[in-house]
């Protein structure tokens, strides 16, 4: 049986919206750690990859392995009912054909408890290695959405050049071109604000910028974004959670 | 021209 208390609602809450765009249907894996999600975009192109530390509920028990097979959108709806501070319980049986939602609020008596059918979902599961990137930067998520916001009303892509001291965003387009040069910095007062580069080769990537649309979508989880690039290899744009990940794997764009 | 990648020609399935 799966028992899982959120402190929050809003942090669920947060997952889905941040994903629910990228994907529809996907299989929420629950085990003793805690829950994980891998699915690829229809396009085939993005790959969303999930994790929710047991560490994040306040309490967890999951006895053995449950797979809830959820369709996102239908979930979302749910999750909206409740309010963001909220505590928010998942249960499920062991061999679910639902799962059961209930939202408490902590200022009143109120619970409210929602149920959601599950789908048996087939999806395919990729095997992801740690890699070693030729790059990795660290800034502020929300300078990254503003930046990827801003370039595509010029663009479809996006190109990312990465040097030891610098950080260039580019876009070209039919009406006109657009950059923005970022350097490493270090804030000691707000280190949400520092921009980190490791670098072992410098990068020149193009990616689409639909797909970084949907990305950003995760900007509310973390105040950082890490993106990990290699030439010529999906990018790992990732969101740190308190204990788990959001990551998205982006497919680049390069002549053949 | 750039084309897009596809994220299985990159992975392989378990």
């Amino acid at each position: 049986m799966l028992e899982g208390k959120f402190e929050e609602a809003s942090l669920l809450k947060k997952v889905v919206e941040s994903i629910k765009d990228s994907v529809q249907l996907c299989n929420f894996v629950c085990s003793e750690h805690g829950i994980t999600v891998q699915a690829v975009d229809d396009s085939r192109v993005l790959l969303v990859s999930l994790l929710i530390g047991n560490e994040v509920f306040s309490d967890y028990r999951c006895d053995r392995n449950i797979t809830l097979g959820v369709d996102l959108k239908s979930f979302a709806k749910i999750i909206r009912c409740g309010g963001n501070d909220d505590y928010l319980t998942l249960i499920a049986e062991d061999s679910p054909d639902s799962v059961t939602l209930v939202f408490e609020d902590k200022n009143s008596d109120r619970i409210s408890e929602y149920s959601l059918k599950l789908m048996e979902i087939d999806n395919e599961f990729l095997k992801i290695d740690d890699m070693d990137y030729d790059s990795v930067i660290k800034m502020p998520s929300i300078d990254f959405q503003k930046i990827c916001r801003d370039l595509s009303t010029l663009s479809e892509s996006l190109q990312i050049l990465i040097t030891k001291d610098s950080i260039k965003f580019m876009a070209e387009g039919e009406t006109g071109n657009g950059s923005v040069i970022l350097k490493p910095r270090t804030d000691i007062d707000k280190p949400e604000q520092s921009i980190t580069v490791k670098l072992n080769n410098a990068v020149n990537s193009t990616f689409g910028l639909k797909y970084i649309a949907d990305i950003v979508k995760g900007t509310s989880l973390s105040n950082q974004i890490v993106i990990k690039i290699s030439n010529r290899t999906p990018a790992l744009f990732e969101y740190k959670l308190q204990s788990g990940y959001l990551r998205f794997y982006l497919a680049p764009k390069f002549e053949d | 021209t750039k084309k897009q990648q596809n994220i299985f020609s990159f992975f392989s399935k378990l």
